[in-house]
C-alpha cells in the first residue's frame, strides 16, 4: 500500500505542476508529505510559486487565485485516476473572463473520459456545454427542469 | 461508466417526479437563484450514499422531503433513482445498473441495487468508499479547504 | 443606551423586511433577539419566510438567496444609520442576471447618500458604475491602476 | 463625507505610489484575478485601522509591505494615504482632512491625521470605534457570518 500510494503520489505531483504552469502561465506548484517518513498517514500541503514571485505564501492568493489552484488539483487527481463523474457547483464564480476560457478549455479535456456535470452563472460556460439544462419555478416553489438551447433560455428569463 | 438518467421524487424543491437524461460530454445547468439546481448536486451525492446533514444542507434528513405551501400537497418520502451506462467500472452489474434510495416521513430509509433490496454499505462500498466519488463532487465553499491542506482524503482513494 | 438601542433595532427590522420583499417579490424577514430582556447583550437572529413557502429553514437557502439575504441586511441599516463608505469586494457573484439588476438598483438608492465601491467581474455591475477604473499588471506582479471606458478595458483583456 | 483620493506606496502588489481619484456616486474596480483589486479593499481597511492579520489577508504584517521578483527592488516601507472630502461627519477637522499610516520594514509604524502624528487609537476613534465604518466593509467570504446570526457587532454600533 506504501509504495503504490507513493507512486500515485509522485504522479499527481507532476500532474498538478503541469496543469499549474498551464492556468497560471508559467510558476510551480507542489504537493509536501507533512511526514514523508510515513507517507499513509501525513498530511498532504500545496506549496506554490508563481512565475516572476518571490513570495510564496497561500494566504496571499486572490479569490480567483486560490479557485484556480484548487482546480489545478483535482484536474491533476482526475489525470492521474480518472473518475466516472465530475460535478461543480458554480465553480467558475470567481474567475475573470480569461480563465473562465482556460477553466472550460480544461473542462474540455476532462471530458473525453469523464462525465462533467457543471452549474452555472456564467454565459460563457454556458455556450461551452454539450447539454444544457434550464431549471425554472413556474409554480413558487416548484422546480422545473426544461431542456434548452441557449437562445430558449434568454427567452425564459426575459431579464437575465 | 456514466450516468444515463436521474429520476427525483419529492427532493427538496422537486414536487412530483422530475426525470433528467444525461449523456457524455458536459451538461450544464443553468436557472435563476433557488431555482434548484444545487438541489440537483444534493440529491447526487444522495443517492451515492451521503449520509453528512451539513453536506446536504439541511439539519434533519426530513429536511430532504419535499414541502409544498399548504401541508396536505407534501409529500410522504423522497426517492432519487440513476441508471448507470457501465462498462468499465463494475463489470459484476452488466452492461447497466440502477440505484436507487428512498426515505419516508415516518423515518425509513429503502436501498435498491438494481431494483433488489440492498443496505447502505453495499451503495457505499461501490461508490463513497471505492474511492470512485472521492473527488467526484465540488462547490464553491470547498475550495477553501483544499487550499488550507486538507487534500489527505483525496489521496486516500487514490492509492 | 437600551432605549435608544430598541429603538434603532425596530427601525432595521422594518426597513429589513421592506428591502428583503423587494428583492424576493414578497415574503417576510425579521430580526429576533435571542434574550429580548436584555437587548443590549443579547444575540440577533434572522427569521425568513419566503412567499409561497411554509419552510423557515435558513440552511435550505440557495448561495443566491443567502447573499440577497445578507444584503438586505446590510442595506437595512445603511437606510437607518447611513455610514460614509460602502466598500464591496464580488458581492455580485452568486447572483443571477435578474437579481444583478435589483442589487445595482438598490445601490444607486444607497449611493444617494453613501459613497460606493464595488469589486466585480459582472459587465452588467460594470456598466451601472459611474466612474470605471481597470487593474492591470504590465509587468508580472507589479499592479497598476488606469482609469477606463468599458470599451477601452475589452481591448486592454482581449479575450475578456 | 467621501473619499477623495487614495494614495498607496509600495502596499501589497503596489510597488511604487499609486494614486486613484475618487467621487461620490458608484466606482467600481475591475480586472483579472490577482491584478490587484482585493489589495485596494485592504489598504482601505488597514488606513481606517483594521489590526487583525487574517481580514488583511496576511500572517504577519511584513506581508503588506510590496516584495519584488528581485530582493533589491523590494519596498522598505509602506503607506496609505487617505484624503476625506468632510462635511457632515467631523466638523473639528474642517472641510477636507488627511488620514495616513505607514509601517517599515523595521518594524515601526507611524500614524498621522492632517500631516500631524497620532496614534492608532486617534484613529481608530474616529472610524471603527465611532461605528462609522463597523458595516463598511463587505466580502463574499462574509455573507455566512451573517446568515448564521452574527450580526450583534453591526448593531453595537448604530445605536
Ligand atoms: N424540502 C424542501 N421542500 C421545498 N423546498 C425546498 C426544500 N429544501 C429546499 N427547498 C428550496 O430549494 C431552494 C434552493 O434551491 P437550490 O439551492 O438548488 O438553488 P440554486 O438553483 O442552486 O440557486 P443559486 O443559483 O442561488 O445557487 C430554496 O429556496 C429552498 O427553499
Ligand atoms: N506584499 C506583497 N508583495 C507583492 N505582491 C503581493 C503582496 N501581497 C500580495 N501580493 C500579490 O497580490 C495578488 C493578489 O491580489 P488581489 O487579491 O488584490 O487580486 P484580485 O484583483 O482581488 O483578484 P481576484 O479577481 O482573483 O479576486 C497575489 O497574486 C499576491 O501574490
Ligand atoms: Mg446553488
Ligand atoms: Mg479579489
Amino acid at each position: 500500500a506504501r509504495e503504490r500510494f507513493v507512486a500515485i503520489f509522485d504522479e499527481v505531483k507532476k500532474e498538478f505542476n503541469f496543469v499549474f504552469s498551464k492556468f497560471f502561465e508559467g510558476g510551480q506548484a507542489d504537493l509536501v508529505l507533512s511526514d514523508p517518513s510515513n507517507p499513509l498517514t501525513s498530511k498532504v500541503d500545496i506549496a506554490v510559486r508563481m512565475k516572476g514571485k518571490r513570495l510564496k505564501v497561500i494566504n496571499q492568493l486572490s479569490g480567483g487565485e486560490r479557485t484556480l489552484l484548487a482546480v489545478s488539483l483535482l484536474l491533476a487527481l482526475y489525470l492521474v485516476k480518472p473518475a466516472p463523474f465530475c460535478i461543480l457547483d458554480e465553480i467558475d464564480a470567481p474567475l475573470d473572463d480569461a480563465n473562465v476560457v482556460r477553466f472550460n478549455k480544461f473542462l474540455r479535456d476532462l471530458s473525453q473520459r469523464t462525465q462533467v456535470v457543471i452549474i452555472t452563472h456564467n454565459r460563457a460556460t454556458m455556450e461551452y456545454a454539450d447539454y444544457l439544462y434550464g431549471l425554472t419555478m413556474e409554480k413558487r416553489g416548484q422546480s422545473k427542469v426544461i431542456s434548452a438551447k441557449l437562445a430558449d433560455l434568454e427567452k425564459l428569463n426575459p431579464d437575465a | 461508466m456514466k450516468i444515463k438518467e436521474i429520476k427525483l421524487y419529492g427532493f427538496k424543491s422537486f414536487p412530483g417526479e422530475t426525470k433528467i437524461v444525461l449523456d457524455r460530454g458536459i451538461t450544464a445547468f443553468v436557472g435563476p437563484n433557488g431555482s434548484g439546481k444545487s438541489n440537483i448536486f444534493d440529491a447526487l451525492r444522495w443517492v451515492f450514499g451521503e449520509q453528512s446533514m451539513k453536506a446536504l444542507r439541511c439539519e434533519r434528513i426530513e429536511d430532504l422531503i419535499y414541502v409544498s405551501p399548504v401541508p396536505k400537497d407534501d409529500a410522504n418520502f423522497t426517492e432519487i433513482s440513476i441508471t448507470v451506462d457501465n462498462e468499465d467500472f463494475f463489470p459484476q452489474f452488466g452492461g447497466e445498473f440502477e440505484i436507487k434510495r428512498k426515505f419516508y416521513r415516518s423515518g425509513e430509509s429503502e436501498f435498491y441495487l438494481n431494483r433488489v433490496r440492498c443496505r447502505l454499505q453495499d451503495i457505499q462500498a461501490l461508490f463513497l468508499n471505492s474511492g470512485t466519488l472521492t473527488y467526484s463532487f465540488l462547490e464553491l465553499s470547498e475550495i477553501e479547504k483544499i487550499i488550507q491542506g486538507n487534500t489527505k482524503e483525496m489521496f486516500d482513494d487514490v492509492s
